[in-house]
C-alpha cells in the first residue's frame, strides 16, 4: 500500500497549478523513494518531471511502486476542496482502483476525505538522459515570469541566447521585435535568489515556443528561483526547486531553423 | 520563426 502525510498540503496545490495547463492525465509514481510524475503535453512538445522525495512527507510508507494514473482536472477540482494551510494525506491500495485523499485542517477541527476514481494510462516515458549542461542561469522565477510574459506579448517564439555577459531573450512579431538582455549580477548585496547566475562552457543560442515557457512559469510560486539549462540543439530545462522536497523540471523542445 | 520539434526526436522512449 502507499500512505504519504504532508503537512503543508498547499504545496500540492501549487504543484497541481504549475502542471494542470499542460497535461490532462497522468500517472503518479509512488515509489519508495517518493512521489514522481513524468508526462508529456498531448502534442509531445514539452515533458514535464516531478519529484517529492519521501523524506519531504511527514510520513511516507510505499510498499512496492505503484502506478496512479490520474484525471488531472478532476485532481485540481478535489485538492481545492482542501484549505491551504491543511494537511494531506495520500493513501491508495497496491492496484487501486481509487486514491483518497484525507484533509485535516492545522488545529484538527476539521476532517475531510474525499475518494477518486483511478485511470489506464498508456503513456511514453521518455529516458532523459543525465546531460551535463553547457549554459546554466539561475535567476529570480518572478523575473523569469514577467520576462516571458512580456516577450508573449510581443511574439510567439523567443530566441534565448546565453554567453558570459549574460542571456539575451528576443522575439519578434508584427508589431515588431523586443529584446531583454539580464546580466549576472556582479555585486554581491542582492540575497542568494535575486541574483541572476550565469555558467556557461560555451554560448548557446536556441529559439523556443512562448506559450509552452508562459506554461511553465505557472511553477513560481513553488520557487524563488528558476535554473534553465541548455545544451545546443537539445530541449531545453526548466527547473523549479522546491525546497526539502525535490523539483519540477520541464523539457521544451526547440524549434527548428528554417 | 522555424517549425516546432518534438521530444522524441531528442528522448528515447523506454
Amino acid at each position: 500500500m502507499f500512505e504519504a502525510r504532508l503537512l503543508q498540503g498547499g504545496l500540492l496545490k501549487k504543484v497541481l497549478d504549475s502542471i494542470k495547463d499542460i497535461i490532462t492525465e497522468g500517472n503518479f509514481d509512488c515509489s519508495p523513494n517518493g512521489l514522481s510524475l513524468q508526462a508529456m503535453d498531448s502534442s509531445h512538445v514539452s515533458l514535464i518531471d516531478i519529484l517529492l522525495e519521501s523524506e519531504g512527507f511527514e510520513h511516507y510508507r510505499c510498499d512496492r511502486n505503484i502506478p496512479m494514473g490520474l484525471n488531472i482536472t478532476n485532481l485540481v477540482k478535489m485538492i481545492k476542496c482542501a484549505g491551504s494551510e491543511d494537511i494531506v494525506t495520500i493513501k491508495c491500495e497496491d492496484k487501486p482502483d481509487n486514491v483518497t485523499f484525507l484533509f485535516e485542517s492545522k488545529d484538527n477541527d476539521k476532517i475531510s476525505d474525499f475518494e477518486m476514481k483511478t485511470m489506464t494510462i498508456d503513456d511514453e516515458h521518455l529516458l532523459v538522459p543525465d546531460q551535463t549542461y553547457t549554459a546554466v542561469v539561475k535567476m529570480p522565477s518572478a523575473e523569469f515570469q514577467r520576462l516571458c510574459r512580456d516577450m508573449a506579448a510581443i511574439g510567439d517564439t523567443v530566441n534565448i541566447s546565453v554567453t558570459k555577459e549574460g542571456v539575451r531573450f528576443s522575439t519578434t512579431g508584427d508589431m515588431g521585435t523586443a529584446n531583454i538582455t539580464v546580466r549576472p549580477n556582479p555585486s554581491g548585496d542582492q540575497k542568494e535568489e535575486e541574483r541572476t547566475e550565469v555558467q556557461i562552457t560555451e554560448p548557446v543560442s536556441a529559439g523556443f515556443a512562448l506559450r509552452y515557457l508562459n506554461s511553465f512559469t505557472k511553477a513560481t510560486p513553488l520557487s524563488p528561483t528558476v535554473t534553465l539549462g541548455m545544451v545546443p540543439n537539445l530541449p531545453i530545462v526548466v527547473e523549479y526547486k522546491i525546497a526539502d522536497m525535490g523539483h519540477v523540471r520541464y523539457y521544451l523542445a526547440p524549434k527548428i531553423e528554417d | 520563426s522555424g517549425g516546432q520539434s518534438n521530444l522524441g526526436q531528442f528522448f528515447a522512449t523506454r
